[in-house]
């Protein structure tokens, strides 16, 4: 398009400074470059068939399709040329790399997403040697069940109990009423023969609160549900179509004593429950991570976004300014950019947040390892409003971006409806909203009555000090 | 707070207008306990103040990120680059500024003519990125394979895109859609 090439070529900048500098360094941009040719030239003929022309059952089972021959490409290719590391430091580019193969999500997504860190995370070494290497191979494949359909981000009112009997040393697992049911996993319906379930800790006739578990839900050759398992998918939702999610309840189903993740808290052949972890609040780990992980991955969608929504704005002419004068290109309306900008500007804000907040949590969490959580309800405080506030913000520009695109950001093969229904349930799920931010205000608070009383208060709140002294 | 208009000006008053209703919140808590509310209860009657509280408080603490990390990263980048990154830094702090010019008047000294000149400056920055725009899009470099998207893509083929993927649907695989034996011509004949 003659207009694009105009574009690039009064830009006064060099772009790839700026990618760079996105990325995280030159080096880093090489990577992900080579991460990204890899899996793109084995993905170029995925679909024939427009995903979304499909009817569910077809999408999910060519959701699957994919995700094995993404899985495949990332075992062989990927993680022979850069090593096991690439789950970590490139966890990022695998999930940017996947978007060239799924429009929607992958059924796989929790798996990696967050069962393989929880059981990292909250597993034993033991636990996490005998688990990592067949989860890591594919061997199975599970998902992080935590949320129900009557709980959700409250979850010391979660339901589903683990009561240990230690006649047989297995807990019974349990879903005492419907609201008790597992609720919205992805990857649970249908795929998933594992699971993380969260659940109430019950032994010698006392409550211990939640705990994970590791649950094997489906026969790992016929793939059928176990008996006392009842699993399916949710049915059809307004985004994450392809994602299956599932519903999960339990009928006094048993697992051995060692499936209990047993990092944190252990219960013995005996029964006695045993603190290992200095601090309650070290099983929030996993929701810290991904909560931080979701700012990177909305940031990640509202670039999305404004790359289709600024390239658009300077193909498409509209209207005349000066009558009998061509139609201007939209992107020279002062309302486009207005509508634009403040999108390409949040996608860096959020980006270059979601780094730092990235940062903060492993300092955190290497300050946690040596004994000291002194910092760790500033984090969870931040990661919380950082978590509300980018996926709203991000929800709310990607619908702008599309009303930015008139008639033609309705259709599907736009991109962007399919990026707001994915990022507009971002802002539920992890945390609603307005839950995440009134747990903010906790701390806030506190900090605040902190300030007043001439206590010390953590570096994002210094700022109180001083209006402390302002407000005397 | 007297508003100076430059980023850090801008910053700073976001974490006045985060105090200001962290202030206030603690001040509601407080008068309602005082009036014999439990606390419980005082915290929940103060909750659309609180989440108030909690966005000003996260808003602030972005717009200080942001400007912090742009400075940092870009202190070796070439001229231009400082130029544009900076642009967009101060078109952001500028926007939240224009959205909460209610918070801003209340709870900083800002004035009636400090608004009117932070939004002049808005629009000027908005001329300014104006010709890098496409740039700055392109810099996120995303292939047109992970974009996924007719309007998007790099070539800026956005109608013959649109064509292609119209012609995909399977609505287009039959000139005539058995529908319209089956019930179009019935109705149109009268014989539904």
């Amino acid at each position: 398009n003659e207009d694009l090439a105009k574009e690039r070529a009064r830009c006064d900048f060099n772009v790839s400074e700026i990618t760079n500098i996105l990325d995280g360094g030159i080096e880093r941009t090489k990577q992900r470059k080579k991460i990204e040719s890899i899996a793109l030239s084995n993905g170029k003929c995925c679909d024939v068939t427009p995903e979304e022309t499909l009817g569910p059952k077809e999408r999910y089972e060519n959701a699957i399709r994919k995700s094995c021959l993404y899985t495949k490409i990332v075992k062989d290719q990927v993680l022979t040329l850069t090593g096991l590391e690439v789950l970590g430091s490139n966890s990022s580019v695998l999930r940017r790399t996947a978007d060239a193969f799924f429009k929607d999500i992958s059924p796989f997504l929790l798996h990696l997403g967050m069962f393989v860190p929880t059981i990292m995370g909250q597993g034993t070494p033991e636990q996490q040697s005998y688990w990592l290497p067949r989860a890591l191979d594919f061997q199975i494949i599970g998902t992080y069940a935590q949320t129900e359909l009557g709980h959700g981000t409250f979850i010391r009112g979660l339901e589903t109990t683990a009561t240990y009997d230690p006649d047989t040393e297995e807990f019974v697992i349990h879903s005492p009423r419907l609201t008790s049911y597992k609720w919205w996993a992805g990857g649970l319906g249908k795929t998933s023969n594992y699971c993380i379930v969260v659940a109430q800790l019950y032994t010698q006739g006392k409550c211990y609160g939640i705990h994970p578990f590791i649950v094997q839900i489906r026969d790992e050759d016929t793939h059928m549900p176990l008996p006392g398992v009842r699993v399916g998918e949710i049915g059809p939702r307004m985004g994450f179509n392809t994602a299956d999610n599932g519903f999960l309840g339990f009928d006094h189903y048993r697992i051995p004593r060692n499936h209990m993740l047993m990092k944190n808290s252990q219960v013995l052949k005996d029964g006695t429950y045993v603190k290992v972890a200095s601090h309650s609040k070290l099983t929030y780990g996993t929701m810290v991570f991904v909560r931080v992980m979701l700012v990177n991955e909305v940031a990640f969608n509202l670039a999305k976004a404004a790359t289709i929504a600024v390239r658009y704005s300077a193909v498409r002419r509209q209207s005349e300014k000066i009558s009998g004068e061509p139609e201007p290109q939209i992107i020279d309306y002062v309302t486009q950019q207005h509508k634009l900008f403040v999108c390409i500007a949040t996608a860096h804000a959020l980006q270059l947040s979601s780094n730092w907040l990235w940062k903060t949590f492993s300092a955190v969490l290497a300050d946690m390892r040596g004994g000291n959580t002194e910092n760790l309800p500033e984090l969870h405080a931040l990661s919380s409003c950082l978590k509300a506030l980018s996926t709203s913000d991000s929800a709310a520009l990607i619908e702008q971006c599309r009303l930015a695109c008139g008639g033609h950001g309705y259709m599907l093969s736009s991109n962007l409806p399919l990026l707001y229904s994915f990022v507009t349930a971002t802002r539920t799920y992890e945390g609603d909203y307005t839950v995440l931010l009134l747990q903010t205000a906790r701390f806030l608070i506190k900090a605040w009555e902190q300030a007043e009383s001439g206590n010390p208060v953590t570096p994002t709140v210094s700022y109180m000090e001083e209006a402390v002294v302002g407000n005397k | 707070y007297k508003w100076n208009g430059s980023a850090e000006g801008i910053i700073k008053a976001a974490y006045y207008v985060a105090a200001g209703k962290i202030s206030s919140s603690v001040t509601s808590i407080r008068k309602r306990m005082k009036n014999g509310k439990a606390f419980e209860d005082a915290w929940e009657l103060t909750g659309v103040q609180l989440v108030a509280a909690a966005e000003a408080h996260c808003r602030a603490v972005i717009c200080d990120v942001y400007r912090k990390e742009t400075v940092r990263l870009t202190a070796n980048s070439s001229p231009n680059v400082k130029t544009v990154m900076d642009q967009l830094n101060m078109l952001y702090l500028s926007h939240w500024a224009l959205e909460r010019t209610g918070d801003l008047l209340r709870y900083t000294s800002t004035t009636e003519d400090d608004l009117i000149s932070c939004q002049q400056r808005y629009e000027e920055l908005l001329a300014a990125i104006r010709p890098n725009a496409v740039g700055l899009v392109d810099a996120f470099d995303f292939p047109d394979e992970i974009l996924q998207s007719t309007l998007g893509a790099y070539d800026g083929r956005v109608y013959e895109r649109l064509m292609e993927e119209a012609l995909k649907s399977p609505l287009n695989a039959e000139p005539v859609n058995r529908s319209f034996h089956q019930y179009l011509k019935p109705l149109m004949q009268g014989k539904l």
